[in-house]
């Protein structure tokens, strides 16, 4: 697909958050990891969602990704409403 | 400088296309 305008602005957006979530979390490896996780468990299941069409749900949805990471993050607001600019419907 | 391992990058990818998701979602 063509590139978008803003897609280099969510682009460095993304990276400048994982980039301060690896500094905030740099004492504890676990975390960090933990979130990347639930990420990626976030992204299979959208594309399984996709493959499989209208009929197929999501065992990880967007409410859920954010209450995961809202448990990660605890005492760590700043990080988690950043987070909840990248969630769709959050 | 960022020192990104295969997996920071792909934390990268999966944000920055729930962000698109959600710009499509909105518009």
């Amino acid at each position: 697909p063509p590139l978008q305008n803003n897609q280099p602005v969510e682009f460095n957006h993304a990276i400048n958050y994982v980039n301060k979530i690896k500094n905030r979390f740099q004492g504890q490896p676990d975390i960090y990891k933990a979130f990347l996780e639930i990420l990626h468990t976030y992204q299979k299941e959208q594309r399984n969602a996709k493959e499989a069409g209208s009929n197929y749900t999501p065992a990880l949805t967007e409410q859920e990704v954010y209450t995961q990471v809202a448990r990660l993050f605890k005492n760590q607001e700043d990080l988690l409403s950043e987070f909840g600019q990248f969630l769709p419907d959050a | 400088s960022y020192d990104f391992t295969p997996l920071d990058s792909s934390a990268v990818y999966v944000l920055s296309s729930m962000a698109r998701r959600r710009r499509a979602s909105q518009s």
